[in-house]
């Protein structure tokens, strides 16, 4: 509804009164608090309803300001990000609210705001003039001087709202300002590491927000100039994090699996590469390297991501507790297993496959955990895997391997290799699973199929997860596989040569 | 708290939550690549605070004349014979401003160098001796501070000669 | 094959951390800090 007759002349005139302090030379934080004060005695400041109408207003003015030149000018939109910065520094808190309890008011408004304004503009959207206002409340807000004592982590979760109000599947037309803000030199390192760790869940949902946008376009491989371009931005995002922050990517990368399209190997391998920084990896190509002596080897990957919310979602993970613990034969859970994993006809079309992704990513790393867990109780070492060949879980392994279709078992092939990161027990224990179903199964297929898995996280450019290194070399170089004998090594000249030259590269 | 990951396929439901399909996704994507912010949308007029204030009473102007912002007096210092004082000055003592910038360019247009590992501008005396694509040498003019005695010193400008000028090391 | 990312303007080998001088997800030049023109000693 609109704003009350005269309202949006006195916004104007404030507006003009607050650009001609700004203009004034040298700091003027006495003007500023003044002008603050005033705004605070006209009632708009209250958080109500007046205080919504008053910044959406003075947003207009310096959104239509910024655009009416060809150039665009950020100077209404500067004075604006201005006037918040020092509503927030100079509005007297009385003793119920925080000095920002005006911020999530405010960040709201611009949020609906620019969804407003992307939905009626569509491909005349422009978002530069939202970008330069984010950068203005970044710069200040997120560098705050003492006077927000400790209120940081409250602006960084308030923009991270924000952010994730605006993401690219709601605003497509900001995706590039959006991921620009979202990596900015001011915010995400802020984010990472402000409140031991409190801001991760932000960011890691932020991350995803953006895989999930760009999943059905880089599920074909194909990609315009513009995927294209939004990609490789992606990529330098998640190196910045693989050096700086690598432990972010070590705990969420369940979650990062789920939303990165199978097709996207290198983008997953730079996730399934990072290890903890306190952490040294034996070289892989170390002759009689002894995988199950190294101390890591038994200690549990931390695991941030719900890893049973999909068998939740789908019902199913009652059956997989009830089949673990007494591992029934003949039941029909076995069975019907495949059938579960299938998707309703109408999601084929839209996920780009048959099979719901994250429900066996989540059947295989659940299940796996669990059998890892029963075998600790029995306090053998968890190291020799000898222990699991009668096991629940490799029933349930290996009935997927036979009787799901090339499709299906790509895909739980993957899940599995998906496990193979940096020297911990998920490592060890899914390597093993990998190397016994090739070992096990009788159908050269499955063998070939395995073997493609692994290989195609290999040919690709580098990084390359230090458990999928130690896998394929174990292998390769283990008689008890007879690899080199398999038929399939030998198909073709170039495959020959390709499976030659990779197990050179890797010792 | 902030829930399970939807699964891929949730997040491309046309219309769940304000979801749009992927026709429009691309579509507006496509538009807003010719619409990248800019460096410049994240760049700040930079405000300057001096180094090395110089205590002044307060009577004196505290805060800049717009005009040293303004290229046209620069250009006027540069051609006119006041010589390069000035020019040296604002370089290095009102440094990350826009003057130390113009002052720098007037600087180059009399075809004074900045040399990165000396720190310090060369002008070509006469025509290098020697000149590669990767160095020149010969006889330069180098700006130089030289004390002389408490009294006597100031700015000067000296001859080097045989000297190697590595255009690796040109700024 | 996907790409070789050492050509993304990234010093991945760097002992320093990246993010401060990230400039942006479209550029392979990190942040120009304020280029130093340090007066030479001699010259205070």
């Amino acid at each position: 509804d609109f704003d009350p007759a005269g309202f949006s002349e006195q916004v104007s005139a404030l507006f003009t009164e607050w650009y001609q302090i700004c203009e004034l030379p040298g700091a003027n934080d006495a003007a500023c608090a003044r002008h603050v004060s005033l705004l605070q005695q006209r009632g708009l400041l209250k958080g109500d309803e007046m205080t919504d109408r008053f910044f959406r207003r003075i947003m207009e003015l310096s959104v239509s300001h910024c655009l009416s030149s060809e150039t665009l000018s950020f100077l209404a939109i500067d004075i604006y990000a201005k006037l918040v910065f020092s509503v927030l520094k100079f509005f007297p808190a009385d003793q119920g609210s925080s000095k920002l309890s005006l911020l999530p008011k405010v960040l709201a408004v611009t949020v609906k705001f620019i969804l407003k304004d992307a939905e009626e503009r569509k491909a005349s959207f422009n978002p530069r003039p939202y970008f330069r206002l984010f950068v203005n409340w970044l710069l200040d807000l997120c560098s705050l001087d003492p006077v927000f004592d400790g209120a940081n982590f409250q602006v960084l979760t308030g923009l991270a709202n924000a952010f994730h109000a605006i993401q690219p599947l709601k605003v497509p037309g900001f995706s590039f300002a959006w991921l620009e803000l979202v990596s900015h030199r001011s915010f995400m390192p802020k984010l990472l590491t402000a409140n031991a760790q409190k801001g991760w869940p932000y960011f890691q949902r932020l991350l995803v927000d953006l895989f999930q946008f760009m999943e059905p376009f880089l599920r074909k491989v194909q990609l315009g100039e513009p995927v294209h371009f939004l990609y490789k931005g992606t990529l330098r995002v998640l190196l910045v994090l693989l050096h700086d922050f690598p432990e972010f990517l070590c705990d969420y990368h369940f979650s990062f699996c789920d939303v990165i399209p199978p097709s996207c190997i290198q983008m997953r391998n730079i996730i399934l590469s990072a290890f903890p920084r306190n952490m040294r990896l034996p070289d892989p190509s170390t002759p009689n390297l002894k995988i199950d002596l190294l101390p890591e080897i038994t200690q549990s990957p931390r695991i941030l991501s719900e890893v049973d919310a999909a068998l939740k979602a789908k019902q199913i993970k009652n059956e997989v507790d009830e089949y673990l613990k007494t591992r029934q034969q003949g039941s029909a859970f076995l069975t019907e297993l495949k059938q579960k994993l299938l998707l309703s006809p109408n999601d084929v079309e839209r996920a780009g496959t048959r099979y719901n992704v994250p429900l066996i990513n989540s059947l295989v790393l659940y299940v796996g955990m669990q059998a890892q867990q029963l075998q600790a109780g029995h306090a053998q070492s968890m190291a020799n895997m000898s222990a699991f060949l009668v096991s629940a879980a490799l029933d349930i392994f290996q009935t997927l391997i036979m009787d799901l279709d090339t499709e299906g078992r790509y895909l739980f092939l993957n899940a599995v290799a998906n496990q193979l990161r940096y020297p911990n027990n998920h490592t060890h224990y899914f390597s093993f699973i990998l190397l016994y179903l090739f070992h096990e199964s009788n159908q050269e297929t499955i063998q070939e199929q395995i073997t493609r898995v692994l290989l195609e996280r290999l040919i690709v450019n580098r990084p390359h997860p230090w458990g999928l290194l130690i896998t394929f070399i174990e292998l390769i170089k283990n008689p008890r596989y007879s690899f080199w004998s398999r038929s399939f090594t030998r198909c073709a000249s170039e495959i020959e040569k390709l499976f030659e030259s990779v197990s050179r590269s890797f010792g | 708290d902030l829930g399970i990951i939807g699964d891929n396929i949730s997040a491309s439901t046309p219309n769940s939550g304000g979801m749009h399909d992927q026709s429009y996704n691309l579509q507006m994507l496509e538009a807003a690549y010719y619409r990248l912010p800019q460096p410049k949308d994240s760049e700040r007029a930079k405000t300057y605070t001096p180094r090395h204030p110089a205590a002044t009473p307060p009577s004196y102007p505290q805060v800049q004349a717009p005009i040293v912002n303004n290229p046209a007096f620069w250009e006027r210092l540069g051609a006119d014979t006041y010589g390069t004082d000035t020019l040296f000055f604002s370089f290095y003592y009102q440094q990350n401003t826009y003057q130390q910038y113009l002052a720098a360019r007037e600087l180059k247009k009399q075809s004074w160098r900045y040399h990165r590992k000396y720190n310090t501008w060369f002008q070509r005396h006469e025509e290098p001796k020697v000149a590669t694509d990767d160095f020149e040498q010969g006889t330069y003019v180098y700006f130089d501070f030289h004390i002389a005695s408490d009294e006597q010193h100031g700015w000067c400008q000296r001859i080097k000669t045989e000297f190697t000028f590595e255009y690796s090391y040109l700024e | 094959l996907g790409l070789d990312l050492t050509t993304l303007g990234l010093n991945l080998n760097s002992s320093e951390t990246l993010h401060k001088k990230f400039s942006s997800p479209w550029s392979d030049e990190p942040v120009r800090g304020e280029p130093e023109f340090n007066v030479p000693g001699c010259y205070y």
